[in-house]
């Protein structure tokens, strides 16, 4: 449709100009609650010395997750997008305009918590990565093709709750490989900081 | 916009349809994963002796949701909305064509997992409820208000994990109460069947 050819245009038009300043741009999708802004917390904390950083948050409304993310000493940009239910292009380049794109090496950027709609926008990125909990149950993927199929990696949170839960972790895992068998799935619990190591591995980071 | 003008017209027609015949319709909405199906196959065993009860489920895809209420012996019908991230009036239009409205009292109408679009697309229900579950955090309620402020019940799901996520079920609670002042709120635990009296009380059934 119209709408979404407009956004391909502007997220090549992102693309470009992150390129050209030698940003590395991550997209991290995934449900509501899934532990998007925990694993920002933690990525932020491992690599703050390595690269510098900004981070934007999308959310209709608040600034909560920008808040918790800025308390780690990075910059961030909080966009409320109102009732948009995934960030667009047009977005992401109006918060790229507030930010001195010589200072940054590498931006992490936090979308709204859906799993349907923001696979059909992208925004610019170099990379995506999505990350469901194991507290929605076993057909997570299955029931969400779309989203997995266009991401680099897939991440399966909260393991801690797993057992709880009653969940196979690795059902989950082999359901990913079914539909995208060149993503790269880890398995991570934010709350105790396990797997994040293979998070930045997996990233390239 | 004209896409909301049309579907709340559907929805109307779909009111009156529903009326007709005597046939009350509840929605339920509510995040990915948070308990929808779950809190229906409840129901529906509590409450199949009592009222004729049809269930529509809306998905992108797959009919797991559909098979396992169906497995309590209540007709179902699968909704696969493709990429749509909500249900509209017009799909469940077609989906009353397919039923005998002359023999349901009942009806249970299960959205897309998705705490966002569906509040803008009426179906055409008497009543609503929305599902969260305490696994998505703290800040569930205040990050969407606009689903709380359309919604009659609210379900807080999944209390069993509430303290191994240590989120307070009573600020969650608070949170809907100053969205929305006439929300009943219920705390359950679907796996354990705890509140499941309450919210047949909270629907008036
Ligand atoms: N038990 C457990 N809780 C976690 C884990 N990761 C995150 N949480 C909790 O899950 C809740 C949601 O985490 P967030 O990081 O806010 O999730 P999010 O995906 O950013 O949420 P939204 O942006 O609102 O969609 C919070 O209460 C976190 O403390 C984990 O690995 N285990
Ligand atoms: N621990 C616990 N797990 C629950 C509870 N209620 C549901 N679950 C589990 O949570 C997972 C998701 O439940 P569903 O009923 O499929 O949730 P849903 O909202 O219908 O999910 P979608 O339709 O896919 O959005 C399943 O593994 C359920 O067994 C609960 O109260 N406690
Ligand atoms: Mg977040
Ligand atoms: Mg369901």
């Amino acid at each position: 449709t119209d709408l979404l050819k407009a956004n391909e245009k502007l997220a090549e038009e992102n693309k470009e100009l992150l390129k050209k300043y030698g940003v590395k741009a991550i997209d991290i999708l995934g449900s509501i609650g899934s532990g998007k802004t925990s694993l920002i917390e933690l990525l932020v904390q491992k690599l703050k010395n390595k690269y510098k950083i900004v981070v934007f948050n999308g959310d209709l409304t608040t600034t909560i997750d920008a808040n918790r993310v800025g308390r780690h000493g990075v910059e961030v940009i909080q966009i409320n997008t109102g009732k948009e239910c995934h960030l667009d292009a047009n977005l992401v380049k109006k918060a790229l305009q507030k930010v001195d794109l010589n200072n940054v090496d590498l931006l992490f950027i936090e979308n709204v918590g859906n799993l349907i709609c923001p696979a059909d926008f992208p925004l610019g990125s170099e990379k995506r990565i999505v990350v469901i909990s194991v507290t929605e149950g076993p057909y997570m993927v299955v029931k969400h093709p779309f989203i997995f199929m266009g991401t680099d990696v897939v991440v399966i949170n909260k393991i801690d709750l797993a057992s709880a839960m009653e969940v196979a972790v690795e059902k989950l895992e082999r359901d990913v490989y079914a539909i995208n068998p060149n993503a790269k799935v880890v398995k991570t619990s934010c709350r105790d900081g396990e797997g994040i190591a293979g998070v930045i591995s997996a990233l390239g980071l």
